[in-house]
């Protein structure tokens, strides 16, 4: 793992007597193959390391006894710090119904999600209604119905094929009309680069108003993370990221490149298949993981 | 070499940062970049940025090997069994199958063995019908490893010549899912002789390192013979495949380009190869 290849290195380099700046590249150079291996975009990388470099030439690591604990430290807690605080709350409107959209790519998780916040919500003491506004892919409504049922929360929907802004409207309407203080609407997959389909999801935020716009990540993503947050970003305006399937292995490099280019907070981690598995996200789990 | 202009540290700095955005790993871009460094001291001098590239090209086409068509079976039914973990595209990938093998005037029963995930039976049937394929289904929460027996029993009655078994999606390091599979696997190789003609790992082209270590884990499960590359019509460029053929030898057979019907593709890659550097 990293630390071990880290105390190696500056073993090696020790060995020649004093430190340099040359020798804490090398050691960065390490740092730099860590977080690509985890998925951190590329850019990204090279932005960190940049930032890291000047603690790293400093005297906590060049006095210290155990240089490659100390870039370690210096690592860990600068990632950390870039992994946002532990905001893992919703932000409710002053005006009921919150509105919550879940936006993102294919099979990142919405659907799943969107059951698993309405269970959250309803254990706090919520009275959660969620909409299903993907009216687009094969049994997607049916999907959320079974799901709904599971967690005891009520769905609307209309038919596949109707308008999705229209039905996320509806879904709104009804929540005030019933006094349900939250709505959670779970939207159709899509790419970042269909212009059509993201109208639709600038129309249907203008249309609700939502308190939340999260966009739910897949935690194996790759390089391609920062594009896809950054127009998700861009075009809709997100206020949260959910990282779903942390129960695999991925490192969860995404995590960094989505909060890097959007700034905004993960809010909350899928840990699994079950409704119950969301939980709140851990900034400091997060870096070390990224880390390995 | 006065014209070395071209190949100094900056355009190979370039030429990594163009493998390693395109999801091709940090053992992989090194391994295609030394080996253009090799091919870079013996290339004729005068030669430019444009000769490196393709060079480069050539490493890709290399590490990529031959292309492999999908297995069919001379006589009696194919089975396809279909795998990967959650949301990859597993079950639109059947549908789209079973589709282009109707269109060859194919018999095709797809077989609904995801009996875990909320209507993943219900989105199956609706792809049965939109590509002409009868569904073998049984209840959610039936026993997967029955679904793929009553799969294969009807491919034999009615004569089918493929059977295609969409898979709930697992993550693989799920140990009992993996037994799971290995369980459905064992089911077909009983019923078929010769089945599963070919397992199709799903990988969704967004994915980073992490779809080595499902390969590798699927293969080692259930013996997957290809890839099917879905959502390459995003902006993901899906290098991964790269370290994958290399280090376990297997090729990417199908790729998906969209949601629809007919958004499937055998993999080419040349295409593939020049798309990495568009
Ligand atoms: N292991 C694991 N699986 C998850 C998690 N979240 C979702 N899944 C699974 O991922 C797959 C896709 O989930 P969906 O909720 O259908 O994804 P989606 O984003 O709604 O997909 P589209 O609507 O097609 O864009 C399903 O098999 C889910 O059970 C998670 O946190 N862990
Ligand atoms: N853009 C694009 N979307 C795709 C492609 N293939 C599948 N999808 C979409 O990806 C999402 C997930 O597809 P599914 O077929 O449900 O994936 P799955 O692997 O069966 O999911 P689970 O059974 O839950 O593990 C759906 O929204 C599909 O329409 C593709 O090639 N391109
Ligand atoms: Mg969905
Ligand atoms: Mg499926």
């Amino acid at each position: 793992n990293l630390t071990a290849r880290l105390q190696e290195t500056f073993r090696r380099l020790r060995g020649k007597g004093k430190l340099s700046e040359r020798d804490v590249d090398e050691a960065l150079r390490e740092v730099r193959i860590a977080l690509l291996e985890a998925d951190v975009n590329f850019k990204v990388v090279r932005d960190f390391i940049a930032r890291v470099r000047e603690r790293a030439c400093g005297q906590e690591v060049m006095a210290s006894l155990t240089p490659g604990q100390q870039v370690i430290k210096i690592v860990n807690s600068e990632l950390t710090e870039l992994m946002g605080g532990r905001e893992s709350k919703i932000q409710y409107s002053p005006k009921p119904p919150t509105v919550i959209m879940l936006v993102g790519l294919q099979g990142s998780g919405k659907t799943t999600t969107a059951a698993k916040l309405a269970n959250l919500l309803k254990r706090q003491g919520k009275h959660p209604l969620l909409v299903a506004s993907d009216t687009r892919r094969p049994a997607a409504i049916r999907q959320l119905q079974v799901l709904g049922e599971k967690v005891g929360v009520d769905v609307v929907a209309t038919r596949e094929g109707d308008d999705a802004v229209r039905v996320a409207k509806q879904g709104v309407a009804r929540a005030a009309a019933i006094g349900r203080d939250v709505v959670i609407i779970d939207t159709a997959g899509r790419l970042h680069i269909d212009d059509e389909l993201m109208d639709e999801l600038a129309r249907m935020k203008g249309e609700v108003n939502p308190s939340e716009v999260l966009l739910v990540v897949d935690a194996m993503t790759g390089q391609d993370a920062v594009n896809v947050a950054g127009t998700f970003n861009e075009r809709l305006g997100l206020s949260g990221i959910i990282l779903t399937k942390l129960d695999g292995d991925a490192r969860g490099g995404a995590a960094l490149s989505a909060r890097a280019v959007t700034g905004r907070p993960i809010k909350f981690v899928g840990v699994g298949e079950k409704v119950e598995s969301l939980e709140p996200f851990h900034p400091d789990r997060m870096a070390s993981r990224i880390l390995g | 070499l006065g014209r070395k202009v071209a190949l100094d540290d900056e355009f190979f700095e370039e030429l990594e940062a163009i493998l390693l955005q395109a999801d091709v790993g940090v053992k992989a871009t090194a391994r295609l970049l030394r080996g253009l460094e090799a091919r870079a001291a013996g290339a004729r001098p005068g030669g430019g940025a444009n000769d490196l590239i393709n060079h480069l090209k050539e490493e890709v086409l290399e590490m990529l090997g031959p292309r492999e068509p999908l297995r069919k079976t001379p006589s009696g039914a194919t089975v396809i069994m279909v795998v990967g973990v959650n949301g990859t595209g597993k079950t639109t990938t059947v549908g789209k199958l079973g589709y282009r093998f109707r269109r060859e005037g194919s018999k095709v029963i797809l077989g609904a063995s995801d009996t875990f995930r909320a209507a993943a039976i219900e989105q199956l049937e609706i792809w049965g019908e939109r590509a002409g394929a009868d569904v073998i289904r049984h209840e959610e929460g039936g026993d997967p490893g029955a679904v793929a027996y009553d799969a294969c029993q009807a491919a034999k009655a009615r004569r089918a010549d493929y059977v295609i078994l969409d898979t709930a999606g697992r993550l693989h390091t799920r140990v009992n899912l993996m037994e799971e599979l290995k369980k459905v696997r064992r089911v077909v190789e009983r019923e078929i002789p010769g089945a599963p003609h070919e397992v199709l790992l799903v990988l969704d082209a967004t994915s980073g390192q992490n779809a080595i270590a499902q390969a590798r884990t699927f293969k080692d499960a259930v013996e997957v013979t290809g890839i099917a590359l879905t959502k390459l019509d995003g902006t993901a460029k899906g290098g991964v495949v790269l370290a994958i053929r290399e280090e376990l030898g297997i090729p990417v057979k199908l790729v998906g380009i969209g949601e629809g019907l007919e958004d499937l593709r055998d993999f080419d890659p040349v295409e593939f190869a020049e798309a990495l550097f568009a």
